[in-house]
């Protein structure tokens, strides 16, 4: 699995 | 940013402020749970702890973490003093051990790092896939809801559902990158709308009120 690039979300 | 994540975060504070207008206008928190709230206070709290660490993702990003803490600690403040005469506990009897206690296990164990901020971020993940329960459960008790405050629901069950057609998106245009906790917790979370769901569009966006059958 590849993580998003950055936590981002709320 | 997409408009599946756009429209979602709106409809998150959507929600937020016909909370405020239904407890500012009835001058009363009847109807809401003031467990499921607490609970949000700490979902917050724990998971925007990296607003202090320097990981700036951007200023949207920053206030509206900033305005989600401010506004769920307001929310408390009028139900826990200004309005404390309207607020009922006999009614609003989840037990929060069976939610803390479980969830706080889930992010010992399934973490992306056993590191202290890692570990409550999981937690806050996990607990608020499942912090709406306390309400959805003071629902079910009382088998009835004033039309604002199922609002108010609908808005926060958009927000969550929203969230999956987001993922789906940022998979195809981020290179395959997918969050399997946040996915996994977030289909959970949005699963336990589905019932009310079905009373919200059947009862009262047909104008009827929000009754559960006996």
């Amino acid at each position: 699995l590849e993580m998003p690039a950055e936590k981002d979300e709320l | 940013m997409n408009l599946f994540r756009l429209v979602a975060d709106l409809s998150h504070l959507a929600s937020i402020f016909i909370l405020l207008h239904k407890i500012q206008t009835t001058r009363s928190c009847r109807g809401i749970s003031i467990k499921t709230q607490l609970l949000y206070v700490l979902v917050f709290v724990t998971r925007y702890l990296d607003l202090f660490t320097g990981d700036f993702v951007s200023i949207y990003n920053s206030v509206m973490k900033l305005f989600f803490i401010g506004s769920s600690c307001y929310i408390i403040y009028l139900m826990r003093i200004k309005y404390k005469p309207t607020n009922d506990p006999s009614i609003d009897t989840f037990r929060l051990e069976y939610i803390l206690g479980p969830t706080a296990v889930l992010a010992l164990i399934f973490n992306y790092k056993f590191t202290f901020l890692e570990v409550l971020w999981a937690f806050s993940i996990y607990l608020e896939a499942v912090a709406i329960l306390p309400q959805l459960f003071m629902l079910q008790r009382t088998g009835e809801a004033e039309t604002i405050t199922t609002h108010y629901l609908a808005a926060l069950g958009i927000y969550r559902g929203l969230y999956i057609p987001n993922w789906i998106y940022r998979y195809f245009t981020e290179g395959g990158a997918i969050d399997p906790i946040a996915v996994v917790a977030g289909i959970v979370q949005t699963a336990l709308y589905v019932d009310f769901f079905y009373v919200y569009f059947t009862k009262v966006l047909q104008g009827q009120k929000f009754e559960l059958p006996a």
